[in-house]
């Protein structure tokens, strides 16, 4: 454990928190891509499953499950206790152009051909892009409210404390794991346009952040 | 460091 990852994974339960409360105290998920969060809690749930299988320590078992329930309850409100607020029609995201690829992937590319090894490179992979139905969304309405971009924000801070950590392991530890380390990457690199606008535009402006 | 190492992270 070090400053950067102790960070990022503030800044993952932040951003968790932040879209929870909105959704939960607004009764509303206007804006809010259930797909991606859809995708979230797949992710979660096949890179968790060492839950069942081996012990590291509480805080990352508190983390995992704390995550875990946080992903399924924000897809509650979204699918269940507040879906006549969501915009169907604006996340029209195909999510099986992201899972087929993904699915494939994770079975070429992997440490080890078995079970729980498969579904999380499934779920390193599927992280990396689970985020793009809510950007392709933001993309469509051309808007977003600012408590979502400040979910974004925190979303992709922590995936930037991650870079930030690999390269702290590997001048320390001489820790490098490609799989985590390249989609870490690629799935940074999504949230650079929108950090982009999210200075340019909800920091110096207010309300609701605009599309050019 | 093995890949299982990656696994304490989150």
């Amino acid at each position: 454990m070090n400053i950067f990852r102790l960070l990022g994974d503030m800044c993952h339960l932040v951003a968790i928190i932040i879209l929870f409360l909105k959704i939960w105290r607004s009764k509303s998920c206007a804006g809010i891509s259930g797909k991606s969060q859809v995708l979230f809690a797949l992710v979660f749930t096949t890179r968790y499953l060492d839950l069942f299988t081996s012990f590291i320590s509480v805080y990352n078992t508190v983390m995992k499950v704390v995550f875990l329930v946080l992903a399924y309850a924000t897809v509650y409100l979204i699918y269940l206790r507040f879906r006549s607020t969501y915009n169907s029609e604006s996340d029209s995201f195909r999510v099986e152009f992201l899972l087929v690829p993904v699915a494939g992937l994770s079975f070429l590319e992997n440490y080890a051909f078995a079970p729980l090894e498969i579904l999380w490179t499934f779920s390193i992979y599927l992280e990396s892009v689970a985020i793009l139905p809510q950007l392709f969304m933001i993309t469509k309405t051309g808007e977003a409210e600012s408590i979502t971009t400040h979910y974004l924000f925190f979303l992709g801070l922590y995936r930037a404390l991650y870079l930030a950590n690999w390269v702290w392991r590997y001048h320390t530890e001489g820790f490098f794991d490609q799989i985590a380390v390249v989609s870490g990457v690629v799935q940074t690199i999504f949230y650079c346009d929108f950090f982009y606008l999210y200075f340019t535009k909800v920091l110096r402006g207010s309300g609701k952040m605009t599309l050019p | 460091l093995s890949p299982k190492d990656v696994k304490d992270e989150l």
